[in-house]
């Protein structure tokens, strides 16, 4: 069973663009299916959490984008989540790429992806559904 | 000889930056 990541504070920074983001990575689905990071379909993030003893799909809005204060890379993305619509805003670098419903990889600055991590990637717009996860049954 | 290097594998639910806050109901 994957290990869950820690719980979120209102807003989260990840520390540095993640390796498995780079075209080519390896993926390991939930029911040990092996692709690659650029060739994930929505399908792949609904059936592994489907199987996921731990965790579940959530949709997560995007309701503001905004240039960070701290720096010119980054940006803030405001997010409405899941059925009661909980804002998170998550503090990221520019060419962070986030998987949208339908859509797959986007980000604040898709050009900056694609130059960086080769990764195809598309706009991340105001409104664009989001991937996201929860915990299941918690109380 | 010459090993193979491994190629790393990453958990799908790694590529999913947050998770959702905790519903209370």
């Amino acid at each position: 069973a994957p290990s869950a990541p820690p719980p979120p504070s209102n807003t989260v920074v990840p520390p540095s663009l993640p390796p498995y983001f780079i075209k080519g990575s390896i993926i390991q689905l939930a029911d040990g299916e092996l692709k690659r990071v650029e060739d994930l379909k929505t399908e792949d993030f609904i059936q592994s959490a489907e199987i996921s003893s731990e965790l579940k799909i959530d949709s997560s809005t995007v309701e503001r984008i905004e240039g960070s204060h701290t720096s010119p890379n980054f940006a803030v993305v405001q997010f409405s989540v899941g059925e009661h619509r909980a804002q998170v805003s998550v503090e990221v670098l520019v060419e962070y790429p986030f998987f949208v419903f339908g859509q797959g990889w986007s980000s604040c600055c898709p050009d900056r992806t694609t130059q960086l991590l080769e990764l195809p990637c598309t706009k991340l717009s105001v409104g664009d559904v989001c991937i996201s996860l929860t915990l299941k049954n918690l109380r | 000889n010459v090993e193979p290097r491994s190629v790393p594998v990453f958990p799908w639910h790694s590529l999913v930056p947050f998770l959702a806050p905790t519903q209370s109901d």
